[in-house]
């Protein structure tokens, strides 16, 4: 009798410290987001600071806990348990339940609901014929201008290259074409050879003037936006535009939050991510989407077939995968809000 | 999750035959929530 009370005790007592525990790291969590969100209104730049969390981080094994994660996620409700599981999830993460394509019941698992399709309507296009609509709904965390020798800032103190980001592989024929003769070639110095990209060519001489026409010179800009969990989590074409090439870059797969943003360095170019590059119909158009721990896997409309987030024991020891579409010179033509690509849990 | 554009645009002001400006602008904040579809610039 008395084992069984003791007993009795310490397993509510285990349970109300973890819970406690687990309370705390909330609050606090909760209080710094607070802090941040105060700074950032009073217009102070988050810095850099590297701690002891993100060094945690880098040692564990992110692309696995990102698989299992994506396992769990998958594993099939009955059919009477699932609308209080996506409620519940769109509670916690401030999803709109009322844009779901399907009745909540016909989500099979966590990881379909978590990439539902939206019903009809409920994302109208921008219809100005100039404009470059936003492919996903988010946060705007940084745009501007590329002006040359410049990068784009993480937070900060911290900065990557567009090089970095979007990979180095030359796109001859089509920076021949658009560079018009007036932009000298660069040199790849790392082998010697001579290679010219669309990025490099527009980073090196981003202010191009087309000679045929009284057409304006021509600038490089980027726009980051940042999906949180409960956020519509596909991508849509920005443009009108052909899409040329794919590059898949095997990663790691660091959370891209905003704590991990102040304190993982070059977070954007060491995570899993996929690029297309291709034209438009002011030039150059690229659009990387990248991964993170929870949301591992990047699923391309275009090209169903693609698999992110394997096994694989060596990261950032093989140039990125690439695939040029068909026809050469073509490539998949997309329209303005088309689908091209889903983020998939784990 | 994060998405990056990087893209070309026409940077210095020149008007066509109709007067019209063709500079690129973006037409949002840091900060900003947008929705899918909603103009980032023009």
């Amino acid at each position: 009798s008395s084992s069984s009370e003791g007993n009795a005790f310490f397993v509510p007592g285990a349970t109300v410290a973890t819970i406690l525990m687990l309370g705390v790291l909330h609050a606090r969590r909760l209080y710094e987001d607070k802090k941040m969100e105060e700074a950032r209104e009073k217009g102070i730049e988050i810095e850099f600071s590297p701690d002891k969390k993100a060094t945690f981080l880098r040692l564990m094994p992110l692309r696995t806990i990102s698989r299992i994660w994506g396992n769990v996620t998958s594993v099939e409700y009955p059919i009477w348990l699932r609308p209080y599981i996506y409620k519940a999830w769109a509670r916690a993460f401030h999803s709109n339940l009322e844009e779901a394509a399907l009745p909540l019941d016909q989500y099979a698992s966590l990881r379909d609901f978590f990439v539902r399709t939206l019903k009809e309507g409920s994302r109208p296009i921008d219809s100005d014929p100039h404009s470059l609509a936003s492919p996903v709904d988010g946060t705007i965390l940084r745009f501007g201008e590329l002006k040359p020798g410049t990068m784009i800032e993480q937070v900060k103190g911290a900065s990557y290259s567009a090089a970095s980001l979007l990979g180095a592989r030359s796109f001859l024929s089509i920076a021949q074409d658009d560079a018009i003769g007036e932009i000298d070639e660069l040199e790849n110095t790392s082998n010697g050879a001579s290679k010219k990209s669309w990025w490099r060519v527009s980073l090196a001489s981003p202010k191009v003037r087309d000679t045929t026409s009284v057409r304006p010179m021509k600038g490089v800009f980027y726009c980051v936006i940042y999906l949180k969990p409960g956020d519509y989590h596909r991508v849509h074409s920005p443009v009108n535009w052909q899409v040329f090439i794919r590059r898949h870059f095997p990663g790691q797969l660091y959370p891209v939050n905003e704590r991990a943003r102040r304190t993982i360095k070059n977070l954007y170019v060491e995570n899993e991510r996929v690029v297309l590059e291709g034209q438009w119909e002011e030039g150059f158009m690229a659009l990387a989407a990248i991964g993170a721990t929870n949301i591992g896997s990047i699923e391309l409309a275009i090209e169903p077939e693609l698999r992110t987030n394997r096994p694989q024991k060596l990261l950032h020891s093989e140039p990125p995968k690439e695939r040029v579409y068909e026809p050469e010179g073509v490539g998949v033509v997309l329209k303005k809000g088309d689908e091209v690509a889903a983020f998939n849990m784990g | 999750s994060t998405v990056v554009l990087v893209f070309q645009a026409p940077v210095c002001k020149a008007s066509d035959e109709d007067g019209s400006s063709q500079e690129f602008k973006f037409c949002v904040k840091r900060g900003d929530k947008v929705r899918m579809g909603e103009a980032l610039g023009r």
